[in-house]
């Protein structure tokens, strides 16, 4: 917060990366330059898929740690605190990407304040290549900023990039980086000056992401085995792998509430995604509202000229009337099964259906979990089902939960300019399917708890991760099978894991963050059993929750299930309030953005109006 | 239809619903002292829902200022506007602007109706245009009162009754039946109410998809914050 009688003389992000588990740690230190107490804020972001695990407040030389609980242990707190007219709540959604982690404390006249908060995350490979991304907003020049990413990937190193959104001409060169064979490391650390948005005067540069994206070396068909303290991971992305062709139906909503600029992206989307399509492929459009009205009646090759047709009457889809998600995916599924029947699609391609909606379905079957069964039961685990949601009205968990009954994975959209990339990024990243049905295994004598070793699919620039604990400590290697369908033949391959010794490989490198193998498999696991819960029978949802709580509690994780709680230091008015730090669902930051939206909106209306009562009525 | 009151000083906003049968005329806004009324009337949809839910909205609303001689009739289909004798009728498929000694109007095309009268209220009358052939629904309005800080303090009416602000607190927030819709105590005139954190949509600015609203929503038409119950509302004719 920009106040002259607080000065923060201290930002530094410290980025580990060992084998694409990342471990960070955000610190900032300010001292109160009043003569009087104020309230200092922490305010820092970090990506949603992390996890909290750490957070402390050092005052006066008396530290204040958060401590993992069970949500609904930590929700009482929460709630007395609330009674008791105290603000809670820590974390909040912060754009597509972020969540915001803010936290205030009352600090007395010359004194100092230190936050540290730490986090935790498994990178994703997408389209080839992991990404760290850091926001920083110091929002003042800072005596001591520093920025340090260190990535030990023993696989080796193929290639690194870091940028920052603020990064002049002038701050580019302050970027350093070093890359050894299987080590990188990227500092960025400017003086007090550098940071000065003109001279003389106090603004500073360094506002926005930095981001450092790389890949790893990947020489084997295998992929990478890694055996750590008593656990091991097994990363796959074989290379070289030749592309499987596809049969996709692409279900377009083109119902009332997608009119104008929903439409117009999702018109400039598919004719991108028609021009993206292999000649092997073989495709479907059928555009639907309250009624289904498919292009062809069955799927066509993606032929120049089957392409250009299909060009032309996507150019001419319009928004009009209801929404019948129910029949107008039923009509996809009965499509796919016909020309498999009638032998007019080649056996080996793959079927997929993506489903674009931004709504409600509100014609036809219109109860949510009888459209997830009639989906299911019609696709019967023989097609994959992506399921993109349009803006913010969109019920997504019941596309989320669709999408995975169904082999698939849901996505948002966000409303905004770039939608149209969005759509294309998504299928981009779908819709080269490198394998199929892959299974990985391991010999039963010699893991456990293995985290999910069944993929439906391996895409193009993507990685599959499984991790496990060693049955017993003295395991030092064991065989590794991976089987799945590829194009034209079956894929196997097998070989020997073997335990590796981080001393040797970085023998400079005391300390990296401990366990880190044994956390990624939490973190895994975790993320699976939350998955799993959304889904299933209500017993199996129960156990899975249960798990997933344990889990979060023993590694303190904050997750979705648990809550971080801070106590604050007593003040002249008593005893401090605790405050609580969340994982949000997808379904909260939904929620979360449909009301900043409406905040939003109303910066940019007249002023007599914008601070005016206002007194209406209308329909629910 | 949902009522909405927006209290930007507090950041905050309270809503709540009024039901009745279809064909019922509310009085919304009534100042004996500046001669303003008005009063609207339900419609419901075409026909039942299957999920038998009987929904009404506003069909139609009658607007008279006594002392500037001015009456407005709008419904879904047009517009009728009598002043000093004088009577045009406009369609809601028109596009117009009229700017009077005492009155302005601005019509967008299938869309709202903008009414400045004369030192005392503005508003907009939002036009909801369902998709025709709708097994259920059908068009409806919305009203939306822009400014009325001129009108008396006598003013009262299920809207007009919180034009000079309402005084209210809450506390004891707890889960509510959902869980992103905690309940909570509101102290408003001397009495508690239960009261749930909701949305409400404000289709000012997106007439097809509304923006949401956080408000607390009283519940049982509103009850409790309204002076009186709905009924004491209900009037016979629209003018």
């Amino acid at each position: 917060i920009p106040n002259a009688m607080v000065e923060v003389y201290s930002v530094t992000v410290d980025c580990t990366v060992a084998s694409r588990f990342a471990h960070t740690v955000m610190t900032s230190s300010a001292i109160n330059k009043a003569n009087a107490s104020q309230e200092i804020f922490f305010e820092v972001e970090m990506p949603k898929t992390a996890f909290i695990t750490n957070f402390s407040m050092e005052i006066e030389g008396q530290i204040y740690v958060g401590e993992v609980k069970e949500k609904e242990k930590a929700k009482k707190q929460y709630e007395k605190a609330v009674s008791s007219g105290q603000t809670a709540g820590l974390v909040k959604v912060s754009g597509r990407k972020m969540e915001k982690f803010s936290v205030s404390v009352n600090i007395a006249a010359n004194s100092n304040v230190t936050f540290v908060l730490t986090y935790q995350e498994l990178l994703q490979r997408k389209l080839g290549q992991y990404e760290i991304l850091t926001r920083v907003k110091p929002k003042q020049l800072v005596q001591n900023f520093q920025i340090e990413v260190d990535i030990y990937e023993p696989q080796g190193i193929a290639f690194v990039d870091a940028y920052g959104t603020f990064l002049s001409n002038e701050l580019l060169p302050l970027v350093e980086k070093t890359v050894t064979d299987n080590k990188a490391h990227i500092s960025f650390s400017p003086t007090l000056e550098q940071q000065r948005k003109c001279p003389g005067c106090d603004g500073t540069l360094i506002d926005g992401d930095f981001i450092v994206k790389y890949d790893v070396n990947r020489a084997t068909t295998l992929g990478d085995i890694q055996i750590v303290n008593g656990y091991f991971v097994h990363f796959f992305a074989p290379p070289d792998l030749p592309r499987v062709p596809k049969n996709v139906v692409f279900v377009i909503d083109r119902s009332g509430s997608m009119g104008g600029t929903k439409m117009q992206q999702t018109r400039e989307a598919l004719l991108e995604i028609l021009k993206d399509l292999h000649m092997e492929d073989y495709f479907a459009l059928i555009p639907f509202d309250h009624e289904i009205t498919p292009w062809k009646n069955s799927l066509m090759k993606a032929t120049e000229e089957n392409v250009a047709e299909a060009m032309k009457y996507v150019r001419r889809i319009n928004d009009n009337g209801g929404t019948n998600i129910n029949d107008a995916v039923l009509r996809a599924v009965k499509m796919l099964i016909n020309d498999r029947k009638n032998n007019n699609v080649p056996e080996r391609n793959l079927d997929m259906i993506i489903l674009l909606t931004d709504g409600m379905p509100n014609s036809g079957e219109s109860h949510l979990p009888r459209i997830q069964e009639n989906v299911r039961g019609a696709i019967d685990g023989n097609m994959s089902l992506f399921c993109l949601g349009f803006g913010n009205d969109v019920d997504y968990s019941f596309l989320d939960v669709m999408a995975k009954q169904n082999k698939g994975v849901a996505r948002r959209i966000y409303e905004a300019s770039d939608a149209t990339l969005q759509l294309q990024g998504f299928y981009e990243e779908v819709s080269s399917p490198l394998l199929s049905e892959v299974d990985l295994r391991y010999p039963d004598n010699a893991v456990e708890y293995v985290t999910t070793n069944h993929f439906r699919q391996l895409f193009n620039g993507s990685e599959i991760v499984v991790a496990g604990r060693l049955s017993d400590n003295d395991i030092n290697n064991f065989l590794v099978e991976v089987f799945a369908n590829g194009f034209e033949e079956d894929f196997q391959v097998q070989g020997q894991a073997s335990a590796m010794d981080w001393d040797v490989i970085y023998p400079d490198q005391e300390y990296i963050f401990g366990d880190f193998t044994e956390r990624m498999w939490a973190y895994l696991t975790i993320q699976q059993l939350l998955e799993k819960s959304k889904s299933g029978p209500s017993e199996e949802k129960e156990n899975n929750t249960a798990k997933a709580l344990d889990l979060s509690l023993q590694y303190s994780f904050v997750t979705p299930l648990t809550s971080m709680v801070v106590t604050k230091p007593e003040t002249e008015d008593g005893p401090g309030s605790p405050l609580i730090a969340d994982k949000l669902t997808e379904e909260q930051r939904q929620q979360a953005e449909k009301t900043s939206f409406y905040h939003r909106t109303h910066a940019h209306y007249p002023p007599v109006y914008a601070s005016a009562p206002t007194y209406f009525v209308d329909g629910d | 239809p949902h009522f909405m009151i927006e209290l930007p000083e507090r950041e905050d906003s309270l809503c709540f619903n009024i039901n009745d049968t279809p064909g019922t005329i509310f009085n919304l806004v009534r100042d004996p002292t500046s001669g303003i009324l008005v009063n609207g009337q339900t419609i419901g949809d075409k026909k039942i829902p299957p999920d038998g839910k009987i929904n009404t909205y506003f069909g139609r609303f009658g607007i008279v200022h006594q002392s500037l001689g001015v009456r407005l009739d709008v419904t879904t289909k047009d517009i009728l506007v009598s002043q000093d004798g004088k009577r045009v009728k406009m369609l809601w498929s028109d596009a117009a602007s009229l700017k009077g000694a005492n009155m302005d109007l601005l019509l967008t095309k299938d869309r709202s109706l903008t009414v400045t009268l004369r030192d005392s209220v503005k508003f907009v009358i939002l036009l909801h245009k369902v998709w025709e052939k709708h097994p259920y629904h059908q068009n409806y309005l919305g009203f939306y009162t822009l400014d009325s800080h001129l009108l008396s303090p006598s003013v009262h009416g299920l809207l007009g009754q919180f034009y000079h602000g309402i005084e209210f607190e809450v506390a004891d927030l707890r889960p509510g039946e959902v869980e992103e819709k905690p309940d909570a105590t509101m102290y408003i005139k001397g009495q508690a109410l239960n009261v749930t954190r909701g949305w409400q949509k404000d289709y000012r600015w997106d007439v097809k998809n509304g923006e949401n609203v956080p408000c607390w929503f009283v519940h049982s038409n509103g009850t409790g914050l309204i002076d009186g119950d709905a009924s004491d509302y209900v009037v016979s004719g629209l003018f």
